[in-house]
Formats: structure tokens, C-alpha cells, sequence
């Protein structure tokens, strides 16, 4: 079993690794890499282990070729679509994000229940369905991975609609713990956790 | 040392706690609280260790008790001023949200070199300063952490700004590595990283 640390430092060295290819590098050393990413070297090398043997003794790593297998070990060899739920102000800034789509992943319906917003087009094209409509919507539009971005309150029952509905994959920005069946992958982000974490380490600097 | 994963998770027991104690309750188990906050109850229980001793035995633990001792050793009995740096659209959704105040956590200064945006004021009252005026801004309105919603391109040279006006913690949301003194804390919240897991966890399922 691989330890999910390893797979988001995957994450950040395809993101550089394609930067590094964009600048023309051919070549590049686990040390280089390492650095860039903000880790040592011995855990780029372990990380990559996992999943085979990529270096070539004496030259380091072929910056396009390493690039192309991180991307299929994650499953980015497909543009990925996703739903977002809850159009209000965190749900907007995601929606006018145009990196996303660079990094292969697309929204291709947006749900609320704000009869203010449903049926409003968003400068993408994108329209707001009614969360009344949502197993329509999917049969015509199907996405692998549901954005959570309404209130607290409503995120447990939003994601049961969205599983009913056929998806596995759930990106949670609501404060809560979601409890989902075994076959449907959450990963959660949460911003007051990492001011939590800011102010431990700023109170408890020596 | 105590583990990064250990405080994520003290900020999680806390949140849970303060609902509990909301809910007017007055004594939790360990099971009980670690069920909550999806973790197992030996978990709780090593984590609270590296602290000293907060159960009392056949109880449980005091809900608000154990809930100050939690805030105190996150650093949370005080309430942290905020300054962000580049008022976008991630940048807004963050000054819009209502919530980070309950959780002791206030934005008193915004910046952004846009003249388009210099000057005006936000519904919470704040007035977006250029970035030009930081030194000056922060003196009258100190603040010990600064949000990062600049684009990726600008982020570093954002950051050795904010540190040379005297902020000493950091929560980045561009998706580049930091490189800053050693007295100086950095949080990331990379949200392509966390789509990149779902994507792995999806694509490689049996
Ligand atoms: N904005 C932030 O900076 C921020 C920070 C941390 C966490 N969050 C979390 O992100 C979530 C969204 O925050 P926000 O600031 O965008 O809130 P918001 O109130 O601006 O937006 C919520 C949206 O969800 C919609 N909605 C409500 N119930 C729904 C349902 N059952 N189905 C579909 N849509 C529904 C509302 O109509 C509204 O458009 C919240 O859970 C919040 O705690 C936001
Ligand atoms: N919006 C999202 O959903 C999202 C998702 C993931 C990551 N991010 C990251 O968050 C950051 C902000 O994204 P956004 O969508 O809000 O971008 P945006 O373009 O909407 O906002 C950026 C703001 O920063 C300001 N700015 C530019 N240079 C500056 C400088 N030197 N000092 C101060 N302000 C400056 C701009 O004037 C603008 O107001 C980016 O780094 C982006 O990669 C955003």
C-alpha cells in the first residue's frame, strides 16, 4: 500500500516536471528535482520506487519520459469532469479558475438551490441546475468528481444525492466529516486547519 | 517533535469539541469523539498524550475542559489578524467568509496592485491597500499572518515582502514552493493536489 504523502508529492513533481519540460530541460537529477519540490533527494527516490525504476544511472531522469509515467500512475492521461454543488462565493472563485482545466480537470455542471441562481449561465457557458435535477443532469452530463462547496449543514445530504447519482469521487471544502460507502473516495480541504496548524507553530516557536 | 498530523487533526478534535459543547454536552468518551472526527479512539488518545493527561478514568473527558486545553495548546485563546495579498476571486471568497471569525481568525488588511482596485472598500468594511504602501499599512494594522491569492508568478516575491514588513506566518494558496528564513512558518492549500489523490485513488480501485 502506498502512503497517500507519497501520492501528493507525485502530484508535485509532474506539476514541476512540467514546468521543467515547458523550459526545454532534457535531463534532470533526482537532486535538482528534489530541490525544486522542497524535498531531499532519498524521498524522491523512494516515492518513485513504488511504481518501478525510472533513473538512468549517471544522468538522472528523461524530463518528459518521467513526466508521462507519473501522469498515468495518477490516471492524467484523461481530462477529468467534474460537478460542482453550491455556486456561492468558494464555488464561483473555482468555477473562474482557468488553470484547472491546463491540469486536466474540466467542470461540466454546476448545481444549486438558490432560485436566484438556477437557470443563470456563468461566463464559462456553464449553467446552474436545480439540485432537484441532479440525476438528469448526470445521465446527460456523467462527471467522476463532485466539488462540495455548499453549506456545512447541507454536505451530508448533497454527497448522498451526488452517490445516488453515480459518483466516486468527492472533493469536500465543507467543515465536515463526510461518511461515505467504501467505494467512493473524499479528500477533504480545509483552510482553518492549516491556520490552526500556522498558529501552533507561531505560538510555540522557542 | 511533535507530528504535523497530530495538530491537523488537535484543530479537528477541537472544532468537534466546541459543537459538542454547544450541543450542552457536558462529558465525552474517547470512542465517541474519535467517531466524530474519523479517527480511531487510540489515535485520540496518543495524540492528547503528547500534551499530558486530560481523561479522567471510567468518564471520559470534559468536554469544555478538554476543549480550552485543546485551544491553549493550538494557540487559539487569542484571536490572529490576517493580512491578504491579491483580492481576486479566491482572494474575495476568502474576505467574504463569515466564519473564520468564530474561529478567532480576522482579516485587517488586504493588498492588491490592481488600480482598479486600490482604494475601494469591501462589504466587511476593509479598504484594499496597494502594495506599494505595505511597510506603512502594516505598521497601523499589524498582522501575523499572511493569506497568499496572487498569482503563482508573483507569489515569492509577495511573500519576502510580507516577511520584511514583519509577518512571520504564512498560508499560500498559489501553487509554487516558498522559499523563506527560518523563523518563518508556511502553510500550503493546493487544491489540484488534492483532485491529483482523487485521481490516482479512482483510477487505480480493483
Ligand atoms: N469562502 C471561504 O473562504 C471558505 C473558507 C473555508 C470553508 N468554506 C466552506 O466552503 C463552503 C462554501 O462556502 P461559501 O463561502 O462559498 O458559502 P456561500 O454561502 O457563499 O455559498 C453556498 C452556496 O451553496 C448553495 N446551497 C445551499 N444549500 C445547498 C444544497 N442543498 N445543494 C446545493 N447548493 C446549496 C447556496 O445557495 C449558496 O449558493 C462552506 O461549507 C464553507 O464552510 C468556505
Ligand atoms: N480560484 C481558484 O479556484 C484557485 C484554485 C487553485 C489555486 N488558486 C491559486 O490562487 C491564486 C489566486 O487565484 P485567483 O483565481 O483568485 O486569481 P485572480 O487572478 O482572480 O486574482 C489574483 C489577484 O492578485 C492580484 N495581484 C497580482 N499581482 C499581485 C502582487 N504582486 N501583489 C498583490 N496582488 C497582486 C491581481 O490584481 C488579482 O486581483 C493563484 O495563485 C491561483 O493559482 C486558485
Amino acid at each position: 500500500k502506498i502512503p497517500p504523502a507519497t501520492i501528493y508529492r507525485l502530484s508535485r513533481y509532474s506539476r514541476k516536471l512540467s514546468l521543467l519540460s515547458k523550459e526545454g530541460l532534457e535531463v534532470v537529477s533526482s537532486e535538482k528535482l528534489a530541490a525544486e519540490c522542497g524535498v531531499n533527494s532519498a524521498q524522491l527516490r523512494k516515492d518513485l520506487a513504488y511504481f518501478g525504476e525510472f533513473g538512468v544511472r549517471g544522468v538522472g531522469y528523461y524530463t518528459g519520459h518521467l513526466l508521462q509515467h507519473i501522469k498515468n500512475i495518477l490516471g492524467l492521461e484523461k481530462e477529468w469532469r467534474l460537478g460542482l454543488f453550491g455556486v456561492g462565493n468558494l464555488g464561483q472563485a473555482l468555477l473562474h479558475y482557468p488553470n484547472f482545466i491546463n491540469q486536466g480537470y474540466r467542470f461540466v455542471a454546476a448545481f444549486d438551490v438558490d432560485p436566484g441562481k438556477i437557470g443563470q449561465t456563468l461566463g464559462s457557458g456553464l449553467d446552474i441546475s436545480d439540485m432537484k435535477d441532479i440525476a438528469e443532469v448526470v445521465s446527460r452530463e456523467p462527471f467522476g468528481i463532485g466539488v462540495i462547496t455548499t453549506p456545512a449543514g447541507w454536505a451530508q445530504q448533497v454527497v448522498e444525492l451526488a452517490i445516488e447519482a453515480g459518483v466516486k469521487g468527492i472533493l469536500n471544502f465543507a467543515p465536515v466529516i463526510l461518511r461515505v460507502p467504501g467505494d467512493v473516495v473524499v479528500e477533504y480541504v480545509d483552510f482553518t486547519l492549516r491556520l490552526d496548524s500556522l498558529s501552533y507553530y507561531l505560538s510555540n516557536r522557542s
